[in-house]
């Protein structure tokens, strides 16, 4: 947001998720939000055919954290030659599971009068972010204490140039909460906690030299899987 | 006193990141 807006949860730019050539001339972009817990995924559809495109509707393969569209895609009209609309589809979270490689690949079948179309794509694991992921200090120490160091996960984000305290904002926008600030020999160090819709604690540690633009992220999560995604969902908060 | 507790908690544990 610019001056004055609100911070919101970080929405990546919007990819071509199917190019036109392998879709009849159904191209689709899209990207994925979340406003107040509502989890949304966010298309634009263009029709480069000569033919018009009707009877749209939109289905998920199994997925790591059991996303599945809450509702029918609406594309209220047909689309025309050369006509692009906008369609939100609001997502659930309590669809079929089926760990995913990568963790955060989505499936995704289009169907129209003219074919059905595949696609992946993948989303932000701050998608899954929840508002309530404010881990209580005394619990946030015993599990730092109990998660063995092998399920410990250390990152670089590099070329960073915020203060410790505009990335504690930023990233609480995106639901992931500073429950405690030390600093310790001009570092300052950050103990955050965020919770995903499935139930998964992450627990990090934000390492922070004053003059130096490389943060290191410290991850500790009982699901060590999930940690290089929720490093990748740090850097992409951080620098956007 | 017990906040004053958690406190200290979380200084060792920063200090104990920071000079293993």
């Amino acid at each position: 947001g610019g001056v004055g807006m609100p911070m919101g949860v970080y929405t990546p730019p919007k990819t071509v998720w199917l190019p036109a050539m392998k879709a009849k001339g159904l191209e689709i972009s899209g990207t994925f939000s979340r406003r107040a817990g509502v989890i949304q995924m966010e298309m634009t559809l263009t029709n480069k055919a000569m033919s018009v495109m009707a009877d749209f509707a939109i289905q998920f393969n199994k997925n790591s954290f059991g996303l599945s569209p809450a509702g029918p895609l609406q594309v209220l009209t047909p689309l025309s030659p050369n006509q692009t609309v906008e369609a939100t589809l609001p997502l659930s979270n309590v669809g079929p599971v089926m760990k995913m490689e990568p963790l955060t690949n989505l499936q995704v079948a289009i169907k129209n009068n003219i074919d059905i179309f595949y696609f992946s794509c993948q989303y932000p694991i701050s998608l899954l972010f929840v508002e309530d992921g404010k881990m209580d200090r005394q619990v946030f120490l015993a599990t730092w204490k109990d998660i063995p160091n092998d399920n410990e996960s250390q990152f670089q984000v590099k070329d960073c140039h915020l203060n410790s305290d505009a990335a504690s904002n930023k990233l609480q926008a995106s639901n992931v909460f500073t429950i405690a600030k030390r600093t310790v020999d001009g570092q300052d160090m950050l103990y955050q906690s965020m919770k995903l819709t499935n139930g998964i604690w992450v627990l990090a540690e934000l390492k922070v030299q004053a003059g130096n633009p490389n943060y290191m992220v410290s991850l500790k999560c009982r699901a060590p899987e999930v940690s290089q995604c929720v490093f990748q969902s740090y850097e992409a908060i951080l620098k956007n | 006193e017990m906040e004053d507790g958690l406190d200290e908690a979380f200084s060792r544990l920063a200090e104990s990141r920071t000079n293993p």
